[in-house]
């Protein structure tokens, strides 16, 4: 049975959508069936895989809206082994949408549900805590939350912790972290060193040991249209990231 | 009369909240009367001035849901001539909560127009183009547009500026972009060079000539509740966010 994983955090720009397209290429590249769902309207998980926002029909919002199944959806990428479930701006509008239906919160959840062909769906969340991620974690396994170590980020986590417990509470009793990825982590800042001790302090064992360091490499790779292992596996970046699909696939056989 | 301006852009992590702060900052600096409202759940605004999300209990979600006006909400800060408006997690909920009113666009603008002892009111957006957004654009004169030298940050300008347009020509017709500023501008690399040629060959004067260097000193202020002329005034943050607060006050004066 496939497992899901959510990639969340409300803070923008932690890293989200770097660790979605990068961990689900990592895991494919380590003979993993894997589908990555673009929960975001910006579409940058899709446009990261090289993926033009027009070039495709139908995409999440037509699911979501009921006017689609997954085959009209699912793209194949570069990657063997990696499918894409694509997103584009068409998504804004989704949340209000949806806001009078009854089954508001479990949309995403009731599509995933038959497709049992991958070994593990990844959903890239968008920066907020609304309508959409909370789809995202009601239709999940668990979640992997990217931080970088600054104050805010700090200061958010909190909030998502809240958000995680309530979703498992109302929506989805079987929901927990799965580990936090420090991300950008620049070990010669006093910050980086201060908030990263805060967070292990607290999670513990949740923080993954791998952590991801800022890596010119990982930003120049979208605009590429390829994640990091087809543009410069050689890179700080491809290794951080596939040492991060081993240390996960670690946690899954101990489970 | 007071100008209204929204610090807004959907993606996240764009320096949105650190522009909004320091910039009100530097204009108070600067003599002028200042209001900052922070739009956003996840009130990093109020949190970089020193206010604690629970140390008040009247704030930004009681007004949109019309159980307090803006004596009640309005407090000083440590920059004499700065007021803030400040707001925590409860507005998380208020997009949903506002979606069936037939006025939902103008809820901020109304609250606001009364307001006129101010010179500026800046208005820190969150990183999405929901309701909360929508609000700000409508009740302001202009736009500042926050954004890193990023392929991502880049990709998503013409879906904000298509926003800025929807909202002039359906609910307030004074909108237009008062500027973009290229924000954790590294002058090594090749990524910002690019990113920067892109952005000022599309936009040409509507770029401020100040761009805010990567600075870790503007990443530690918040840590420590105090704006950047507070926590390091002689620091390249500071500096910088000093000379775009002129450059902004130059291109006021000329209008
Ligand atoms: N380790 C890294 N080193 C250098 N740059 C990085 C790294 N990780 C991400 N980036 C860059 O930082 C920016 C933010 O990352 P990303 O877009 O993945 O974050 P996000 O959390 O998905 O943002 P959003 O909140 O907008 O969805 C992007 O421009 C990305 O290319
Ligand atoms: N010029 C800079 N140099 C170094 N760090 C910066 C700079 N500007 C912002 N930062 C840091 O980068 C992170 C992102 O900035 P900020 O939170 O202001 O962005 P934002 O657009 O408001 O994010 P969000 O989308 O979550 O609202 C913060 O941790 C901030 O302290
Ligand atoms: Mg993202
Ligand atoms: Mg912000």
């Amino acid at each position: 049975k496939s497992r899901i994983i959510s990639v969340a955090n409300q803070k923008g720009g932690v890293g989200k959508t770097t660790t979605a397209v990068n961990m689900a290429a990592a895991l494919a590249i380590l003979k993993k069936k894997v589908l990555l769902i673009d929960c975001d309207s910006q579409g940058n998980a899709t446009s990261g895989l090289g993926v033009e926002p027009q070039a495709f029909e139908k995409h999440l919002y037509h699911v979501l809206s009921g006017s689609a199944d997954h085959e009209d959806v699912t793209r194949p990428t570069p990657i063997s082994g990696l499918d894409l479930i694509p997103s584009n701006t068409d998504l804004v509008g989704i949340e209000i949408e949806l806001a009078g239906r009854e089954d508001r919160e479990k949309i995403l959840k009731d599509f995933l549900k038959p497709l049992d062909s991958y070994d593990y769906m990844i959903l890239d969340c968008p920066p907020s805590l609304g309508l959409m991620t909370i789809n995202a974690l009601t239709a999940s396994n668990s979640v992997i939350i990217p931080m970088q170590c600054e104050y805010y980020a700090l200061e958010g986590l909190s909030q998502l912790v809240q958000t995680i417990r309530l979703v498992k509470h109302s929506f989805n009793p079987r929901l927990h972290i799965e580990g936090l990825l420090l991300t950008m982590y620049d070990y010669r800042t006093k910050l980086t060193y201060q908030v990263a001790r805060d967070v292990r302090t607290h999670f513990r064992d949740l923080v993954y040991r791998t952590t991801i360091p800022r890596n010119i490499r990982l930003s120049e790779s979208p605009s590429h249209g390829k994640p990091i292992f087809l543009y410069d596996p050689r890179s700080k970046g491809a290794e951080s990231y596939l040492a991060l699909a081993r240390e996960f696939l670690n946690c899954q056989r101990s489970k």
